[in-house]
């Protein structure tokens, strides 16, 4: 939902 | 069981030293880490490196066949596509369970029966992240200097108690750490003030704290990585005010490392 980050935003991913 | 809760299917890569499992919820908000590494095994053997991709719901399913006093054995040959379990089978009962392979680390030559190619469709959700996080989470007695600016330790059932009956009140939970205290406090609608009423600490809380942070996040995850609770007596809540929270249980053969993506605009 709108107000929740995602992890991808934190995560570096390969 | 508690990874179940949050991802259907995963890949456990095996090696010599260790299972490991890592994976995201379908969201993308929560990621599971877990960790048993080979001497928590009565005995352990693995010739090749490969992952065991398996659907996680039914092996639970299988799992709970186990009786507590059994011993399981989980063996996949080199080339197999099933994960064999069996349970004591000195026992009258003997219980070999073959478990269909959601995905074998099978280079792309071999030609993949059509099953295969669906579940290496699944594959992108479970190409294992680089967690930036992950050498920040020395998940020992060592308190992790430059790397979360906060580390709460609580008797495990506490927290599970806390995050269950703050759900059944509310859908978000902001943690707030500062020196001496760690406030858990439901958020109330934004027309009323935060709620008052806090959990009482209980004891045996350990508050290390670098610098005050406070973050909000949906209680229903926390609320499913409540159920490793079992398998330690205490958890970690580590905290950095732009980071995920890692809760992390660790047992005597590994660790389940749980992330949780904060709610955005505090």
């Amino acid at each position: 939902n709108s107000n929740q980050f995602q992890l991808d935003h934190f995560f570096s991913s390969p | 069981k508690s990874c179940s809760i949050l991802v259907t299917d995963a890949n456990f890569e095996c090696n010599e030293e260790n299972i490991m499992l890592q994976a995201m919820d379908n969201s993308h908000i929560a990621l599971v880490s877990v960790e048993i590494g080979a001497p928590g095994f009565t005995s352990y053997r693995c010739d090749r490196t490969m992952p065991l991709g398996v659907d996680l719901t039914s092996l639970t399913k299988v799992l709970r066949c186990a009786k507590d006093e059994n011993i399981c054995t989980l063996k996949a040959a080199d080339e197999a596509d099933v994960l064999n379990l069996v349970y004591d089978a000195k026992s009258a009962f003997f219980s070999p369970f073959f478990f269909a392979f959601m995905w074998h680390g099978r280079d792309a030559s071999s030609p993949f029966p059509p099953f295969f190619l669906l579940c290496s469709a699944l594959l992108p959700l479970f190409i294992h992240l680089n967690i930036s996080l992950s050498s920040q989470t020395p998940i020992t007695s060592s308190w992790p200097e430059t790397k979360y600016d906060t580390r709460v330790t609580l008797p495990s059932a506490e927290f599970t108690r806390i995050v269950r009956d703050l759900s059944q009140l509310g859908e978000h939970v902001r943690i707030e750490v500062s020196k001496e205290v760690v406030r858990i406090s439901k958020l109330k609608a934004k027309s009323s003030a935060e709620d008052e009423d806090n959990d009482s600490i209980p004891t045996g809380v350990v508050i290390e704290m670098n610098q005050h942070v406070s973050l909000t996040f949906s209680l229903k995850y926390l609320v499913n990585f409540s159920k490793s609770g079992s398998l330690s007596g205490e958890v970690q809540l580590l905290m950095s005010n732009d980071v995920p929270l890692l809760v992390a249980y660790d047992f005597t053969q590994g660790y389940i490392r749980c992330y949780l993506a904060p709610k955005i605009g505090d």
